[in-house]
């Protein structure tokens, strides 16, 4: 199946939280993310990697919009007890920059051309997170902007496609 | 915006790999998934979350065809100087379970039912990635077919929609 590549998008209105250090057993991520669904809290990305072997601890990262950072650290902070983490990573601004197409399944030269532009723009890839049909990447919110710039160079995409951009 | 769960999709068919402790620096995620395009290897989740704060590695882990498991492997192995990883962890078997629906931008509440279903019934979630359209949960592929049956319960499916299973 081919890959298409059929735009950028850009969002520089939300914030990152990790849970730093919860254990790697069944529960722990239904605690989390009750607590935060009680806060009234609105989730973009979550992104969990497997445990570290030595500790058997992951780390638990989501984005929200940053109209609900406050209020979801405020949560998290009051249930530290109970959730058990060892500290919250917070950021509370960053950029999100996604390309979004299709058949991205079978995507490994996209990801290598995504990853490759960014790299050559000096741009850090904080965290990546990928579907069909979108693969996201964070990044600092100061360089999001260029990110988008050659990566829309990197994929042909200057002067058919205008990045989508988010308040 | 309401969530709409629509269903439930297992898929067996996969196979895991995390590059472990990779420099957060860019050029790192680049390098390594040009390896595995040249590798003419298929890719489905990536998955990336941030670096460790005290030595300033990352994980990188990705999920593809069990099929091109060991063709991955190799490529990554031979590589390994260059790249400059510690370790592969592997995961030959994996379960993919994913909820497919719209919405799921505002979903902390989705997620804490996903959740929850899962620690009900023991299953223990080992990564995780998300879209707007799509929460998926990587388990042991031992467990995916019963927490396909919970969810399914969970979100007031059964009867009505099947769960679309990939061989
Ligand atoms: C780390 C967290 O995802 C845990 N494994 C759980 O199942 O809830
Ligand atoms: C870890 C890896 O993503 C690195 N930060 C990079 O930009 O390539």
């Amino acid at each position: 199946e081919e890959s298409v590549v059929a735009g950028v998008a850009v969002d520089k209105g939300q914030s990152k939280i990790t849970v730093v250090g919860v254990p790697d057993v069944p529960g722990t991520a239904a605690q989390i993310f009750t607590v935060v669904a009680k806060a009234d809290v609105n989730i973009d990305m979550i992104v969990q990697n497997i445990a570290a072997s030595k500790t058997n601890l992951s780390d638990i990262s989501f984005t929200l919009p940053a109209d609900d950072f406050k209020k979801a650290v405020a949560a998290l902070e009051s249930a530290k007890a109970t959730l058990g983490f060892d500290s919250l990573q917070l950021d509370e601004k960053i950029g999100k920059l996604s390309i979004v197409g299709s058949g991205m399944k079978t995507h490994s030269g996209v990801s290598a051309t995504l990853f490759g532009a960014l790299a050559k723009a000096g741009v850090n890839i904080e965290m990546i997170s990928t579907s069909e049909i979108r693969i996201s990447v964070v990044t600092n919110i100061d360089q999001v902007d260029e990110a988008a710039k050659v990566v829309h160079t990197a994929f042909g995409l200057d002067g058919e496609a205008e990045a989508v951009v988010y308040a």
